[in-house]
């Protein structure tokens, strides 16, 4: 028996929506931690890593591990239908085919439950060592996103560069080329507008604009967002989901032939 | 020219 409930509802829809595009299908592993994913899109060049902690469910009864696999286009469709304001209950019997979704209005004055098919999926689980990265850069995330939509505007690939001076993102294309420096600033008055840049050795990547895009879906999930690069490694672009965990997209470089 | 890699490389399926 498992029975989720979380009163934020719309986190699940926007969580759907920053990772739908990514992903067609995927397991959904569901254990005392909490309510987790792991995927590849399907050329197996990013990864997204999704963690909702128990903790940050309102009620949270998991008896067994369980792994749901689903299409997640489908599922953004079934939770499409529960309101902004609405709780959202994830419901699943011992050896079921199918998972419900149970939708609460705030006072309430409708319930509704969803029922979808499950899907056998076999999926490839990578393991991610802990790393230490060259360089870490947090800023917010409507900047991340700007930038990234900016740019694809010019170019498909993008040079994420750090060094002493900034973060510096440039591109080039048939048109031209374009260069945005973003410089440490911690002395806004919010903390979320700040960005900030711990570089323990310059790093400079190349990465495909399109998956950035595509991770850039998950900026309604926090305001912030943390890019953090190696030299030696797939650049993590990483949503903090308040209270209850993170969205992380793996995004392998794009290197010299 | 610069080439798209993948993950594998990188992190090892468990």
């Amino acid at each position: 028996m498992l029975e989720l409930r979380l009163v934020q509802g719309n986190l699940l829809k926007k969580v759907l929506e920053a990772v739908k595009d990514l992903v067609t299908d995927a397991n959904f592993d569901c254990s005392s931690t909490g309510f987790s994913l792991q995927a590849m899109d399907s050329s197996h060049v990013a990864l997204v890593a999704l963690l909702l902690r128990s903790e940050g469910f309102e009620h949270y009864r998991c008896d067994r591990n369980v792994s749901m696999g689903m299409n997640l286009n489908n599922m953004a469709k079934m939770l499409k239908c529960a309101g902004n304001d609405d709780i959202v209950t994830i419901k699943a019997d011992d050896g079921s085919d199918t998972v419900t979704f149970m939708f609460e209005s705030p006072n309430q004055d409708k319930i509704a439950d969803f029922e979808m098919k499950l899907m056998d999926i076999d999926s490839e689980h990578l393991g991610i060592p802990e790393a230490e990265y060259h360089a870490i850069v947090r800023m917010p995330s409507s900047e991340f996103a700007r930038i990234c939509k900016d740019l694809s505007s010019i170019g498909d690939t993008v040079v994420i560069s750090v060094t002493k001076e900034g973060v510096k993102f440039s591109t080039r294309g048939d048109i031209g080329n374009a260069n945005v420096v973003c410089r440490q600033n911690t002395t806004v008055d919010k903390p979320e507008e700040s960005t900030t840049i711990e570089m323990h050795e310059p790093v400079s990547l190349t990465f495909a604009l399109r998956y950035m895009n595509s991770f850039t879906k998950a900026t309604p999930l926090s305001s912030t967002v943390t890019i953090s690069l190696s030299s030696e490694l797939p650049v993590v672009v990483e949503y903090k989901i308040a209270e209850m965990g993170y969205i992380r997209f793996y995004l392998a470089p794009k290197i010299e032939d | 020219e610069v080439k798209q890699v993948g993950l594998f490389p990188f992190f090892e399926q468990v």
